[in-house]
């Protein structure tokens, strides 16, 4: 998390944190048996990481507290029209990961709530971005082993797309913005999501009540002016995850 | 057929006499003796007889005899001019015996000779009903009727007589015997008339095992009674009582007893009269109740059906329990209960308990508790509220929940909707809120 701050204990309770391969990904807690994460997250060049490889930290701020108490997943569902074969395509970057056993819920562990199907992604609509990935101090990359936070607006959809464009002549291998995504950021930077935070969740609070808006995608850089984070669209994928919890 | 064992007496047969058809020798002495099964005479024809002739049958004779007494001396031929041949006629004997002597001399005459005789036998039986009456004053063989079997004979008496021990003498009847039907009219002999002297009449009431005998004397009644210093008395006739396991009782006099029960399915009726007196008699008619079983208790907490105030031999109660309530016998839950009342005044089963029912814990609740909230544990009617924990899961569409131990034995939330609670996960409500007060 860029330019975020650090998240007092029991605020995100459905924080996840994954460790595959020495790689940190973000997740979070939608039931007490599933954790939805990003695709990409959970294939690497391709390929998806067997579920032994995959270790699933939750309930608390500090991975210091959390390094012995991971669990391994049941099963792991990749959409299946995810195909990131040269690490350019974020479509479809979404995935569902079954656990072993079912988790009771406290206020170190609480599910997140999924788009009702009439939810809106306003621009401006504010979420909170977070995760355990690379952050910044004084302009320095630095890994952070305390869970951060920060709070990012929706932007408009066009908007983002000549962002990304305007990258794209210098970087013609840029990835493509989709229908199933969606951008937030601040125009002038220094707020964003990183490296290490792509799983976690864009929660959106209305009236006390959080639901889950989006998923850390993809960006151009961190935290660069002019620049958003982009976002896989949970309510694009309202039946997919239903049925694939029904079905497992 | 006749009862004749193999080694018993002939029934029939043929006697002839030495060397018949060829002539008998001189100087003959011979017997038979012939025999027949009691209650029958035998019955001897002479088929041919040539035996020489003589006056008186002197010389030769063939002589038949029943017990010593001479029923025929016989000689000569069929042709011949005396009287001393039998002819075809058969002869009877008086009883089951006959003796034939056969007699000759040393001398037959030589122009002829005689063969003897031929005769055939057979058992006939004897009308004994025919017989003349005894002259020993000892009266007619049957006092009534006399029916003539074979070999034999039988005594048989009229309508409303019965024959005596002896055989052969009719009394008047008692009308006695067994009278198993649920009602009946008895009488003693004559009644209302006097009755003959020196009876000794029984009458057994004898009904199924569950019925009481009521006995109904009709008003006329009369046995002779002796009066004594301790009144009166039934000395010489009586009508006695006797029922199981009771003192038999004696009644006379000129007093009905009217109605009298019994208490027993069995009742034996004696009555007496000596050889003198004078008793009219009795007359009674009876009836027949189901013997009656203790009205039961009450069972707590159950019914019994159905409330009668008195309850009589195979009746059947039924007890249910109120709502809520189960049966209980010998320390075991029962589904029914009947019982019946027995014969002997007792009822087959006691009666059952009624115990609360018992739903059995309530199951438990994942993420959430249950708590009882009234009423004894478990038991009908008691009540119990489940929760989830909050405020992480929340019962659908409510905070709490009550069930009710119902009849059915299941933790009911309503008496026709059996529903499972379900703690569903909050979402989305974290107990710490991100807080910025700077602006």
């Amino acid at each position: 998390i860029i330019g975020g701050s650090e998240a007092p204990e029991h605020t995100i309770p459905w924080q996840v944190l994954l460790n595959i391969n020495s790689n940190r990904g973000g997740g979070m807690v939608i039931a007490d048996r599933w954790i939805l994460t990003a695709a990409h997250v959970v294939v690497h060049q391709g390929q998806q990481s067997p579920a032994q490889s995959i270790r699933i930290f939750m309930g608390d701020t500090d991975i210091h507290r959390m390094e012995t108490s991971f669990v391994h997943p049941a099963s792991v569902h990749v959409h299946p029209e995810y195909n990131d074969q040269d690490g350019l395509n974020f479509n479809n970057d979404i995935a569902l990961i079954k656990l072993q056993e079912p988790i009771t819920f406290n206020a170190a562990v609480m599910p997140l709530c999924l788009p009702a199907k009439n939810a809106t992604y306003t621009t401006g609509l504010v979420g909170l971005v977070s995760g355990f990935g690379t952050t910044n101090d004084g302009g320095r990359q630095m890994i952070t082993n305390k869970l951060k936070y920060v709070m990012l607006p929706v932007v408009d959809q066009e908007k983002c797309r000549e962002s990304i464009t305007l990258w794209k002549k210098i970087r013609p291998n840029t990835p493509d913005l989709t229908d199933n995504m969606f951008c937030a950021g601040t125009p002038e930077g220094t707020q964003d999501s990183c490296q290490g935070d792509s799983g976690g969740p864009f929660s959106v609070d209305i009236n006390g009540r959080s639901w889950a808006a989006g998923i850390v995608s993809w960006g151009i850089k961190c935290g660069q002016r002019g620049k958003y984070g982009v976002y896989t669209k949970v309510i694009n994928y309202l039946d997919w995850i239903k049925q694939v919890m029904q079905e497992n | 057929s006749l009862p004749l064992p193999d080694s018993g007496p002939l029934i029939h047969g043929e006697v002839k006499s030495p060397q018949y058809p060829q002539p008998y020798p001189p100087n003959l002495l011979k017997q038979w003796d012939l025999n027949v099964p009691e209650g029958f005479q035998i019955r001897l024809t002479f088929t041919h007889l040539d035996i020489e002739p003589s006056a008186g049958c002197y010389y030769d004779s063939v002589t038949v005899l029943y017990d010593k007494k001479l029923l025929g001396k016989f000689c000569g031929t069929e042709n011949s001019a005396n009287d001393h041949h039998p002819g075809y006629e058969p002869i009877l004997s008086p009883g089951n015996r006959l003796t034939l002597v056969f007699q000759t001399d040393d001398y037959n005459p030589e122009r002829r000779q005689n063969v003897g005789f031929s005769a055939q036998y057979q058992a006939t039986d004897i009308d004994e009903c025919s017989a003349p009456e005894p002259e020993d004053g000892s009266g007619p063989l049957c006092s009534q009727i006399c029916l003539n079997t074979l070999g034999s004979y039988l005594c048989a008496c009229h309508h409303g007589y019965e024959l005596h021990s002896d055989q052969r003498t009719c009394m008047l009847s008692c009308g006695g015997g067994i009278f198993d039907e649920p009602t009946g009219h008895l009488f003693s002999p004559g009644y209302p008339n006097p009755a003959p002297h020196a009876l000794s009449c029984q009458y057994v009431i004898s009904v199924e095992a569950g019925f009481t005998v009521y006995l109904n004397f009709s008003d006329k009644f009369h046995i002779e009674s002796v009066n004594t210093e301790e009144g009166p008395n039934c000395y010489y006739h009586w009508l006695e009582l006797t029922v199981p396991h009771e003192k038999p009782v004696k009644l006379c006099g000129g007093t009905s007893p009217g109605l009298i029960n019994t208490n027993s399915n069995n009742v034996t009726l004696d009555y007496h009269t000596d050889d003198q007196g004078l008793s009219n008699g009795w007359s009674l008619d009876y009836s027949t109740n189901r013997v009656k079983c203790p009205v039961p208790g009450v069972v707590v907490k159950g019914r019994v059906t159905p409330s009668l105030t008195e309850y009589f031999y195979r009746d059947y109660i039924y007890v249910r329990c109120d709502q809520g309530y189960k049966l209980m016998a010998d320390g075991r839950e029962i589904e029914s209960f009947s019982t019946m009342c027995q014969s002997n005044a007792q009822w087959h089963l006691p009666l059952p308990e009624c115990h609360i029912i018992d739903c059995g814990e309530p199951d438990p609740l994942l993420n959430g508790g249950v708590r009882f909230l009234s009423g004894a544990e478990n038991q009908y009617l008691s009540t119990v509220e489940y929760h989830c924990n909050e405020p992480f899961y929340s019962l659908l569409g409510s905070t709490n929940v009550t069930f009710t131990c119902e009849a059915d034995r299941k933790w009911r939330l309503t008496r026709d909707e059996s529903f499972s609670p379900v703690c569903l996960p909050v979402c989305g409500r974290p107990t710490q809120y991100i807080e910025g007060y700077q602006r």
